[in-house]
C-alpha cells in the first residue's frame, strides 16, 4: 500500500499546489514512483503540469467510488510520476458527498483495497476544511500543512490542526501531521520574527526544510512543467529536493 | 438600501480579505459609512481588525436569517466602519445552507428589507464558489475579483466568472463585476507580461487602480489595524484610497 500524503490548509495561497507538484517530481526523480491526485475544483495542479487539455478521467469518480483508482491515473510525462487529474465534475462530486454519510471513507477504502504500483500518493486539496479534505485526511498517513510566515496563514493553522485531529480521532488514529514553511522571504523582518514564533509554538511539528521565495516556481507553472524539469538548479528546486529526502527519511523511521 | 460589494475569487491568497479591510477603511474615511461582513470561517478579516476576541454576535445568524442584520453589527473602532464578524458557528451555518433550498437568498432579503445606516456593505468570502459566495453574489450590486498576475490565479478567473454569471442569471440580473489586480510585483517580468494579457482579455472589466506589493499591509494585520490607520502614507494605502474613489465614481455613474 502506498504511503499517502495529504497537503492541506484552510488558508488560501500558501503553496499547497506548488508543494504537491515539486515534492511529487523530486520523489519520482529519486526512484520513488509517485501518484498525484488533484482534488481541487480549480485544477491548478493539473494545469501547472501542462495537462489541462489532456484529462482523460477525473478524480471525481475516485472520490465517489465509481471507478477503481488504478483506472483513473495517467502519466504526467515525467518518469515515475502519474496523476489523477481534477475535472469539471469535481464540484458536483463535492456536493454529492455532502449528502452521503459514508462518502468520507470511500477514497481511503479504494487506496487500501487496490493494487497501485506507486510508493507514494500525494493529494492536493482545495483551501477548505470540508468534505474533500476530510476524505483525504481519512486516507492519509501524513498531512503536510504548508504555511507562509504571515499572520493570517499562521492564524489558520490552529483551526486546520483542530480539524485534522477531529478526523484523526474519528477515522484515522495513525494520521500524523507536520508544518512546512513556504514562500519564506529572507528580506522580510516580519517573516523572520514569525518563523521564530512558529518554532516556539510548533517545534517538533515543523519540517527542517524551509522553502524560500523563488519566482522560478511561478514561471515553471506557466511552462506546464514541474520545477525539477524547468529549473532544477534554482534555489527552491534544491529546497524541495531536500524536502523529498527529509520525508523519505521520516517515513523509514516509522 | 446600501450599495453591496462582494469580494470573491475561487483562488486562495489573492488579497480578498486585505482588499475588504482597506477598501472599507478608506470608504469610511472619505465620509461613506461602511459595513463589513466577514463570511469566512477563517475569520481573517475579523482578526486583521483586532476584533477576534471581541466578537459579540457572528454573521452566521445573518446567513440563516435568525437575526436582523441591524442587531448583528458592532463598531470596529474606526469612525464610520462597522463589522458583522465571523464566528466559530459560520462553518455550521455553511453546512446547514447546503441542505436548505432557499437559503441562498436569505442574506439578500435581509439586506433589502432592513434599515441599515450604511452607504456601503462589503462582504469577504472564503476561497470557494459555494453556498456562502452564492448567497453574497445574490445580494450584491458589484462583485470585485482580486487577482495576482500569476498563472494559477488568472486560470481561476474563468471559473469564477462562470459562477458569477450563473448566480446573476438565476438570482440577480443587476449584478456587475470587475477584476482588481493585487500584490503586483513591479520587479517581476512575469507580472508585467501577465498584466498585459489580463488587459487584453478583460479590458473594460479591469479596475484602473492596481495594488502593488507592500509588506506594510502584512504588518498592519498583525497590529490589528486597517492600513489607513497603521501606515496611511505607504504606497498600498495610496492605491487603496484611489480604489475607493474609483468605486465611488463608478457607483455614481450608474
Ligand atoms: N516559494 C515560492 N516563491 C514564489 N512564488 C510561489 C512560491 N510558492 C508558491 N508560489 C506562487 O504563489 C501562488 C500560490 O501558490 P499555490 O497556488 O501553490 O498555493 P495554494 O495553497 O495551492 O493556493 P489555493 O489555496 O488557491 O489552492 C502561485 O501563483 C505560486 O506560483
Ligand atoms: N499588496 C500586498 N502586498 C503584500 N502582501 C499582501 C498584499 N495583499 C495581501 N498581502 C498578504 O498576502 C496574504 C494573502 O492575503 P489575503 O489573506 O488578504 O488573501 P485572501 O484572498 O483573503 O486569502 P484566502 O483565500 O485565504 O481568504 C496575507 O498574508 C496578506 O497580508
Ligand atoms: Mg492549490
Ligand atoms: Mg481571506
Amino acid at each position: 500500500k502506498p504511503y499517502v500524503i495529504v497537503v492541506c490548509h484552510q488558508k488560501g495561497g500558501v503553496a499547497k499546489t506548488t508543494t504537491v507538484s515539486a515534492l511529487g517530481a523530486f520523489l519520482a526523480a529519486s526512484e520513488h514512483p509517485t501518484l498525484l491526485i488533484d482534488l481541487d475544483p480549480s485544477a491548478n495542479l493539473t494545469a501547472g503540469l501542462g495537462l489541462i487539455r489532456q484529462v482523460k478521467k477525473s478524480a471525481a469518480d475516485g472520490l465517489l467510488g465509481k471507478e477503481p483508482l488504478a483506472n483513473l491515473h495517467q502519466p504526467t510525462g515525467i518518469p515515475g510520476l502519474d496523476i489523477i487529474p481534477s475535472g469539471p465534475d469535481i464540484s458536483a462530486a463535492y456536493q454529492l458527498m455532502a449528502t452521503r454519510p459514508q462518502s468520507e471513507t470511500v477514497l481511503r477504502n479504494s487506496l487500501e483495497q487496490q493494487e497501485l504500483p506507486h510508493e507514494f500518493v500525494i493529494i492536493d486539496c482545495p483551501p477548505a476544511m470540508a468534505a474533500i479534505t476530510t476524505a483525504s485526511l481519512a486516507a492519509a498517513d501524513l498531512a503536510i500543512i504548508p504555511t507562509q510566515c504571515e499572520y493570517f496563514a499562521i492564524q489558520a493553522i490552529g483551526s486546520t490542526f483542530n480539524y485534522i485531529r477531529q478526523v484523526r480521532s474519528e477515522y484515522n488514529p495513525q494520521l500524523s501531521y507536520k508544518v512546512l514553511v513556504t514562500m519564506f522571504d529572507l528580506r522580510g523582518k516580519l517573516h523572520i520574527q514569525l518563523y521564530e514564533k512558529l518554532q516556539e509554538y510548533y517545534g517538533e511539528a515543523l519540517f527542517d526544510t524551509i522553502i524560500g521565495f523563488d519566482s522560478k516556481l511561478r514561471s515553471s507553472q506557466i511552462a506546464g512543467q514541474p520545477i525539477s524539469v524547468f529549473a532544477s538548479k534554482t534555489r527552491a528546486a534544491e529546497q524541495y529536493r531536500n524536502l523529498a529526502q527529509e520525508i523519505v527519511a521520516y517515513v523509514h523511521k516509522r
